[in-house]
């Protein structure tokens, strides 16, 4: 099994701690980032576009994943095009994804598609920027785009109930289409309950962290050691983690690389040779 | 005693309920904001400046607080003119003074120049950003700046320190001036400490609330409850909310209003009047 994850959002909204947490070990080394010194604001952030594999076991079941990291994103005073390398990348991989069709074996394709895309919208309580706006509406019809609340922790349950529902409202109002598991006529009643179950928590409020630490009761846990309390990563009355987890490599993951074959690529496909 | 006290910073970031928390009241009325209908990412978001002005008591004293807020700062997707319509402000309110010390007597004048500008800084956990660095550098000379680390309950205590000693690099190598109380020889050593022990904790790492909350031992606080934990306002071992305070309207506020009645309106009337 492979997954290509795209990972987007400004700077220091927890991408790199949710992705060892999603793995669940340190594919991204946090303490040779940050940087104190750092370039003057008359010199323009570039958008720059890193990839990160490794080989992650999931239910006894090997995993080869690829994240696709996008720094500079949102980071500059102007971010007007910001979101051009971005969708270069994901154009870039559709057509390697083509050339390869023509030229080779179907069966022995190298799939470098963008499978996901999880989209990190700061946790300011109010509801989406112009810069997520902006972003989401160009990529949606090109990636499974799956918008997460980064550092929910800074949101009590009731401010993360009502900012849900207005970036749902916002999503809805811009014409945005989020990543949703197709319901499957055949399914049983169970699998469908989980379905819905994930779903209804999007967009997930997400915490990470990979640093083992001690509850007020004495447990060891995932989390983040506040003078206040513990929040507990893996602990779904804490936050949508697990729900999120699930979402992207458990119980979707063929979904997802399904919608980006079946769906996205051939509309791709479709207004490439239009033209 | 009055104070003109300007607020700036990226939308969400907790202006509003700090002001409120300041000054004990609901100065900004909360639960208007936020609409979840917002303008489409095509139509540029203007900075406004509104000003805001309330008695509030303090130690038995009566103090005319006037909060000068800049909403659309840094929100929308090119930010590179954000700072012009705030120092614009800063400007006018020194120019009604030059004219009214031409024109009145001057023990009459009423005093609308900005005292303090309180920035406040996401709390990415890294370093400045460039629209950080940019706006404190064309306002550091204008007015007294006193950077705040906002919504700080999202870090935990090791994460403060760390950061915080990262923006006072960046502050450093900027050339960036912020507002110290200054040294008086005459001051006992109990001011002395005070004094030190307030500019110790710079940047303030502070957190707002006006919602009265139980602690898990039974104490009612002001604090923001999560599942996880109860963290108080005005508890020093959780946030500098109090440090601020202190700073702003008790321990300092003269020190404020001169600094900017000696140093900062005379090098602007100097500026201007050799042009
Ligand atoms: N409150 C909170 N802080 C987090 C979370 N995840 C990471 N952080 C902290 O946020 C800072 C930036 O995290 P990082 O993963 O480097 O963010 P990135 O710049 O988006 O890759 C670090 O201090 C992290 O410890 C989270 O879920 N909640
Ligand atoms: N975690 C955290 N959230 C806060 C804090 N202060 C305010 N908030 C929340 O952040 C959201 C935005 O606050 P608001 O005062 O409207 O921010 P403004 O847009 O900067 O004026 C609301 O949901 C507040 O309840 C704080 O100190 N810490």
């Amino acid at each position: 099994f492979t997954l290509n994850l795209m990972v987007v959002g400004e700077k220091g909204l927890g991408k790199s701690t949710l992705i060892n947490t999603l793995f669940n070990r340190e594919l991204y080394p946090l303490d040779e980032k940050p940087k104190a010194a750092f370039p003057s604001p008359e010199k323009p952030v570039k958008v720059s576009i890193e990839t990160v594999s490794a080989d992650i076991e999931e239910n006894n079941v090997k995993l080869g994943l690829t994240v696709i990291d996008c720094p500079g994103f949102g980071e500059d005073i102007d971010n007007t095009d910001s979101w051009k390398p971005i969708v270069d990348e994901i154009n870039q991989r559709f057509d390697m994804y083509l050339d390869a069709e023509i030229k080779i074996n179907r069966s022995t394709i190298v799939d470098n598609r963008v499978h996901a895309c999880l989209y990190f919208i700061e946790p300011t309580g109010h509801s989406l920027k112009p810069l997520d706006i902006q972003f989401m509406k160009e990529v949606h019809q090109k990636v499974n785009l799956i918008p997460v609340i980064a550092k929910s922790d800074t949101l009590t349950e009731n401010e993360i109930a009502e900012f849900k529902l207005r970036i749902l409202d916002d999503i809805k109002n811009q014409g945005i289409h989020i990543f949703t598991p197709p319901d499957y006529v055949n399914d049983d009643a169970e699998t469908k309950e989980a379905a819905h179950e994930i779903i209804s928590k999007a967009p997930f409020a997400i915490v990470g962290s990979t640093t083992q630490t001690q509850t007020q009761d004495g447990r060891v846990v995932r989390g983040r050691a506040y003078p206040w309390g513990v929040i507990e990563v893996d602990n779904e009355e804490h936050c949508d983690f697990i729900k999120l987890r699930q979402l992207v490599i458990r119980n979707f993951l063929e979904e997802l690389k399904e919608n980006t074959s079946n769906v996205l690529y051939e509309n791709y496909r479709t207004q490439k040779l239009i033209k």
